[in-house]
Parts: C-alpha cells; sequence; structure tokens
C-alpha cells in the first residue's frame, strides 16, 4: 500500500 | 499601524470557509505586498498559502511587516457576522496584541466591529522553490470538486494520472473502482469552461481524497482551478481570486515504500 507522504520530505523549513 | 480595506468583504468570507476545515491556527503575515498566509494542516500533509495584494484592497496600510496569529475558526465565525454585500476593514496596532475586523454594510446605515485577541504562534513557514511541473491541467472548479466529491463515495484514494489523453482520476474501493477522464476542450462558449492540459511528460501520483475535498471548499472562489503535478512532487490546486491573488493548495503524495 502506498504510504502518505509528509511535506517536510519535499520542502524545507525556512 | 494597519488598516486595510476590503470593498468585496464576501472574498475574504470565503478565502475563511476555504481554509478553517483544513489549518486550525495560523499566523496572518501582513507586508507592502498584501496580506498572506502559510500554514500547513496538523498532520504537515497539506498545505495552503493564501496571497491577497495590496492592490486588491481600497485602501492598504501597513506601517511595517505584521504576523498576527490567529485561530481560523473564530476568524470564520466572526466573518460570518458580515453580510455578503458589506466592506470589511481589518485594523490592529503595531505591537498590539488584538486585531479589529469592523464591517460596513453598502447603506452605510450599520457599522460593527469585533475585536478578537491575538496568539502568539510559531511559524512553521516551509521553503518552496518554484518547480517545472511535469503536468498543468486548467479546469472548471466545479467540474474538479464533483469528481473528488463523486469518487470518494467510491475510494479513500484517487490515482491522477496526465497522459496525452487527457487526466484521468481512478479509486477503487470494497464496492468496486471508477475511473473519469476529462480530455483537453477547448472548444467551449466560455474560456473558464475549457480544459487545458499542458503536458511535458507523463505523470501518475497517488493522493487521499479527503485532502482533495477539503480544498474544493475554495471552488466559490474561482471559476478554474489549476493542477500542477510532478512524480516526486506535491500537487498543487491553485484557485486563483480575482484582482487580488491566489489561494494555493499543496498536497504531498501516497508513495511506495
Amino acid at each position: 500500500k502506498p504510504k502518505q507522504q509528509v511535506l517536510s520530505r519535499f520542502f524545507a523549513p525556512k | 499601524m494597519l488598516e486595510l480595506r476590503l470593498v468585496q468583504g464576501s472574498l475574504l468570507k470565503k478565502v475563511l470557509e476555504a481554509m478553517k476545515d483544513l489549518v486550525t491556527d495560523a499566523n496572518f503575515d501582513c507586508s507592502a505586498t498584501g496580506f498572506s498566509l502559510q500554514a500547513m494542516d496538523s498532520s504537515h500533509v497539506a498545505l495552503v498559502a493564501l496571497l491577497l495584494r495590496s492592490e486588491g484592497f481600497e485602501h492598504y496600510r501597513c506601517d511595517r511587516n505584521i504576523t498576527m496569529g490567529m485561530n481560523l475558526n473564530n476568524v470564520s465565525k466572526l466573518l460570518k457576522c458580515a453580510g455578503n454585500d458589506d466592506i470589511i476593514t481589518i485594523k490592529a496596532d503595531d505591537g498590539g496584541d488584538t486585531v479589529t475586523f469592523m464591517f460596513e454594510n453598502p447603506k452605510q446605515d450599520k457599522i460593527s466591529d469585533f475585536e478578537m485577541k491575538l496568539m502568539d504562534l510559531d511559524s512553521e513557514h516551509l521553503g518552496i522553490p518554484d518547480a517545472e511541473y511535469h503536468a498543468i491541467v486548467r479546469m472548471p472548479s466545479l467540474e474538479f470538486s464533483r469528481i473528488c466529491k463523486d469518487l470518494s463515495s467510491i475510494g479513500d484514494t484517487v490515482v491522477i494520472s496526465v497522459t496525452k489523453e487527457g487526466i484521468k482520476f481512478s479509486t477503487r474501493g470494497d464496492i468496486g473502482n471508477a475511473n473519469i477522464v476529462c480530455r483537453q476542450n477547448t472548444t467551449v462558449d466560455k474560456p473558464e469552461e475549457a480544459t487545458v492540459i499542458q503536458m511535458n511528460e507523463a505523470v501518475s501520483l497517488t493522493f487521499a481524497l479527503r485532502y482533495l475535498n477539503s480544498f474544493t471548499k475554495a471552488t466559490s472562489l474561482s471559476e478554474t482551478v489549476t493542477i500542477s503535478l510532478s512524480s516526486e512532487l506535491p500537487l498543487v490546486a491553485e484557485y486563483k481570486i480575482a484582482d487580488m491573488g491566489y489561494i494555493k493548495f499543496y498536497l504531498a503524495p501516497k508513495i511506495e515504500d
């Protein structure tokens, strides 16, 4: 089953 | 000192309705550019980015950059007290701990003001770089909303694929499976009824439908929605707010481990 990713995997904190 | 006068107050009402189910508390940032917000949902899977440009306000005074933390549910409650035709003015003092929303009816014979306490919130801004997306699809926002709603009666997740054929939404659940394909269609009476597919590379990604359904709360803000997709990037659903800016929703995909 595909697993839900979180945004921090793609975007770094400012 | 901050003073923002928005003649089309209904826009702000709609903006809050579009965000309040996704995000509980958020910092509104006010600068010379405009009134903006970036906030994630509590599970950090979805993000909303709002911009209302200063030029879109009838009067825009922001002497210095201000960040105002608010509970969106409370803001929404206050804005429900404003009529759809009311002019809304937002006021705050530099360094103050309250914000005032003032509503004026079109006849200018009823003026209400609501003062709300601000919250001290940690800012969790993410840097979102400009990206080249594999596919960008513009379609009627009502159509997108209908598709997300229909598919969520069958499954919890949707596979969105863009090919030369069009944009395909697929789901499966206990009762069976469903596919909806929207082909490019530019032979329409009004440009906002068109489905326009810009594809550099075919792309297919899986998303949780409940977030997409939440994004469609912004449908009344814009007749069209622009969906940008790239493998290995969150989806972006952008609703343009006429003459003012946009509300953009980002959603992290589901990926096989």
